[in-house]
């Protein structure tokens, strides 16, 4: 399953 | 958190804030678009929806708070202020901003990470973000007048989007799963609108003379 990597850029 | 990054929103964050205190101390705003102040603003409100949703560090809540406060701030300082809107160039200001939402809205909705009203959003704000220096450019062009958009706000959009690149390429080879293809294609795309206008900064400061755009 494709990990999906969390928005933490602003 | 890396040092680029850091970086990076560090001098974005000060792009805003010499700005606003600029406009704050001064009481002009002659020189700035005000279409592309308040595009600044549709992004950050766009973009940090999540504020409400995800919480990631304390660090990005608080700056994402003054991002968004200060940007609004300046739209309506150049907007309500009765001494700042005066100097506000408006019949210089007419790139029709609007135009440029709707295509931006239209591409967030074809081409997002998940068909999801805050992803769809997510999206959007970054395209808009490549696209919202344009009427500033536009004013630049009309007016030929660099003197009052001083010499740090320039500088200091221009290393944001540096560090911002350089934590990108930073991150892609030190992290693992960190892809992100909408915001590094629209992030270069809005690069590359910088680095035109910045070519043009410099060359005009070089042989000391008024900025002149190509036509």
């Amino acid at each position: 399953k494709e990990q999906k990597h969390p928005k933490d850029e602003l | 958190m890396n040092m680029f990054r850091f970086l990076g929103d560090m001098t974005h964050l000060f792009s805003v804030l010499v700005l606003l205190l600029k406009i704050h101390t001064i009481k002009s705003c002659a020189g700035i678009s005000l279409k592309t102040q308040e595009l600044y603003a549709i992004v950050f409100a766009t973009r940090y929806l999540d504020l409400f949703t995800d919480y990631i560090s304390l660090y990005n809540t608080v700056m994402k708070l003054v991002y968004l406060g200060s940007s609004l701030s300046i739209v309506w300082y150049m907007r309500r202020h009765k001494l700042v809107r005066r100097s506000y160039d408006k019949d210089q200001d007419t790139f029709r901003h609007h135009f440029l939402i709707l295509p931006c809205l239209i591409l967030a909705l074809l081409i997002n990470e998940k068909f999801t009203f805050m992803e769809v959003m997510w999206a959007f704000s970054l395209y808009l973000e490549a696209v919202a220096i344009l009427p500033q450019l536009v004013l630049l062009q009309r007016t030929r007048n660099i003197d009052n958009l001083t010499g740090q706000y320039v500088f200091l959009l221009g290393a944001y989007r540096s560090f911002y690149i350089l934590n990108w390429i930073y991150r892609y080879f030190t992290e693992v799963h960190y892809v992100h293809w909408i915001t590094w294609i629209s992030g270069l795309v809005q690069t590359l609108l910088y680095g035109d206008f910045f070519y043009y900064y410099f060359h005009s400061w070089k042989n000391n003379e008024k900025l002149q755009l190509p036509a």
